[in-house]
């Protein structure tokens, strides 16, 4: 978009390729390049620099209400459920989740929920190693529930402030895993009343709409209340909170940008509209 | 649905003889929105549908009974065409051990993928051997480990090591020794942008001179599918692409991002979690796919 021209018919096809490039969508692109249109056609934006401008407001302003922090403070053991698709990024971001609450001095216990892929609990355990902090853990193959169960037991045996359950990834379209994540769910709230507090779901900078179909089938079954978008230290934008914010509402809690322990940082609605068309 | 909503496009046109410019513009519009929502990149989608306008144009479209299934056979063919009219296995041919190469992003399949391979090529009588280069990722090589167990395929490795390139050398050796006659070499994850790790893999291959060196994706990628596939081609080099997690319910519309900024092949997709879940890739099944 080259700045201070006035506005003509291209400025508007490179703003739908900035957003379409970003992973906006379709339809979310519209919506945003027509309320655009409307401004223009009313003299409220009058050249190229506006639109830039114009569209960072915009964004900013309907990713606002999604940028939530955990309430991590409201329950002991507030207890935190990871949960996403296969390889974006739970076990990791789990990692950088336990070393923020480390960080403020809370007691944390992770459990490891993920007993079906190859050597999931050892991944866990070098991360728990690293952050000095325990892992309640069974033999692989096991049932996922009953880590679970084992897990949020002895967070309240050891009065533990933050727990943080792993779990294997798992495509949502298979109906036997979604399942199986709505019984290690009841469990969890069957040992403590009100847990899990935070149902969080891990989402992957890099994919594009099939994330809104994540979002909502994890929704559906679940009731999602937080997520993390991981791999933003990539080149995909993660556009799809544009139509997540505007059609789920839900918060998004930090963005992952990179593989080590440090690099999780918070959501910022701000940071995100200005990245989003830097 | 595509085909619904392009009928429609078409029933307006009923009585103005032959295609024009003008009037095609609807369904051009329709099948790039489809495209679009598939996650096909929006430049390359821009091309395909200049080439599906030309293809259309020249023919008579509108003289059809459903004119709307005539424009979307054009479509889909061209789709199948772009996406490689014919299967590509997996080139194995060379003295042994014969070097296949894996690298990718991050969390794209690599490690599953590499067992997947090997159960492909002990099921052929061959002997592979399974080599673990990724020496940050937590328990990287322990998972590797354990799925050599489970396929009962060797798998070589050097705890202590943080040397890829040495433990490529060292592997080498190995199979050399032990008479292993292919070389399946699982990478670390690594970001294209990440000139380092780009570096090393690099290295690897220079090292390696694999017969096969290729870009594991994830089915689900969005419009950097072009970045992600030019910088790896560009910097590295690819000989083929193995798209994952085609079990899904994402249309896949990378395949045709990937395909149009390459020309490399699609060889395999993943389609499960299990080892046997890696099949061969068919243009047709993938084009029905993205057209939704
Ligand atoms: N560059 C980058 N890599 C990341 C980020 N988060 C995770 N990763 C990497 O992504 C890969 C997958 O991470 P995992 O934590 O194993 O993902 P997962 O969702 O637990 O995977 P499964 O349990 O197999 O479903 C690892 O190589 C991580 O280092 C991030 O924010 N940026
Ligand atoms: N559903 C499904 N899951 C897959 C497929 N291929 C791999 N996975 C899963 O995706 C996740 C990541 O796979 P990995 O093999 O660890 O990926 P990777 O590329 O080696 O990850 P890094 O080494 O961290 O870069 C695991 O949970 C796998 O089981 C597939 O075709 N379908
Ligand atoms: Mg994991
Ligand atoms: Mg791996």
């Amino acid at each position: 978009v080259v700045k201070g021209k006035p506005i003509d018919e291209d400025a508007f096809e490179g703003i739908e390729e900035a957003l379409i490039l970003a992973d906006a969508g379709f339809e979310t692109t519209e919506i945003l390049v027509a309320s655009l249109k409307e401004k223009w056609k009313r003299g409220q934006i009058k050249t190229t620099e506006d639109i830039q401008t114009s569209m960072i407001e915009e964004v900013e302003k309907l990713l606002l209400p999604i940028e939530r922090h955990i309430p991590t403070d409201s329950k002991k053991p507030f207890v935190i459920l990871t949960i996403g698709v296969n390889g974006v990024g739970k076990t990791t971001t789990i990692a950088k989740l336990a070393n923020i609450y480390r960080t403020s001095k809370k007691k944390v216990l992770l459990g490891a929920c993920d007993t079906f892929r190859a050597a999931a609990v050892e991944q866990l355990e070098v991360w728990a190693k690293r952050l000095d902090m325990d892992v309640i853990k069974h033999t692989e193959g096991s049932d996922p529930a009953a880590v679970a169960y084992d897990a949020t037991k002895a967070a309240k045996a050891r009065g533990i402030d933050v727990l943080i359950l792993d779990t294997a990834g798992r495509l949502h379209t298979k109906v036997n895993l979604m399942e199986e994540m709505k019984k290690i769910k009841r469990v969890i709230t069957k040992e403590v009343e009100g847990a899990p507090h935070e149902i969080l779901l891990i989402i992957d900078a890099t994919n594009g709409q099939n994330t809104i179909s994540q979002v909502k089938t994890f929704h559906e079954a679940l009731n999602i209340t937080g997520i993390v978008v991981t791999k933003l230290d990539g080149t995909a934008k993660g556009g799809f909170i544009l139509p997540i914010a505007h059609l789920l509402k839900i918060p998004i809690r930090y963005i992952g940008v990179g593989e080590k322990m440090d690099d999780l940082i918070p959501f910022s609605a701000r940071d995100f509209s200005r990245a989003l068309f830097g | 649905k595509l085909q619904e909503r392009l009928e429609s496009t078409f029933k307006k046109l009923k009585g103005y003889g032959k295609l024009s410019e003008t009037n095609i513009k609807d369904s051009l519009r329709e099948v790039r929105i489809a495209l679009l929502e598939a996650d096909v990149n929006y430049k390359v989608a821009k091309d395909f549908l200049e080439k599906v306008k030309e293809k259309v144009l020249g023919e008579d479209v509108l003289s059809s009974i459903t004119p709307g299934q005539q424009f979307i056979k054009i479509v889909y063919n061209e789709l199948c065409e772009l996406l490689g009219k014919v299967n590509k296995p997996l080139d194995v041919a060379g003295s042994p051990p014969v070097p296949v190469l894996l690298l990718g992003l991050q969390g794209s399949g690599k490690t599953t993928t590499a067992g997947k391979l090997a159960l492909l090529l002990r099921k052929k009588g061959r002997k592979p051997l399974l080599v673990a280069t990724d020496v940050y990722r937590p328990a990287a090589i322990d998972q590797l480990i354990k799925l050599g167990a489970q396929l009962n395929v060797a798998v070589f490795s050097l705890k202590d090591s943080k040397d890829p390139l040495a433990i490529c050398r060292e592997a080498k050796a190995y199979a050399m020794k032990n008479g292993f006659d292919t070389m399946i070499v699982d990478t670390a994850g690594r970001l294209h942008i990440d000139d380092g790790m780009v570096e090393e893999v690099a290295n690897q291959k220079k090292f390696l001179n694999p017969r096969e060196t290729l870009l594991i994706i994830d089915a689900m990628t969005g419009q950097d599918a072009v970045t992600i596939a030019t910088a790896f081609n560009e910097k590295v080099g690819i000989d083929g692409i193995i798209l994952t997690k085609l079990d899904g319910d994402t249309r896949g519309g990378a395949a045709i991002s990937i395909r149009a900024v390459t020309g490399k092949p699609i060889k395999f997709i993943g389609v499960g979690e299990k080892l046997d879940a890696l099949e061969p890739f068919h243009p047709e099944r993938m084009a029905s796919r993205i057209l939704g």
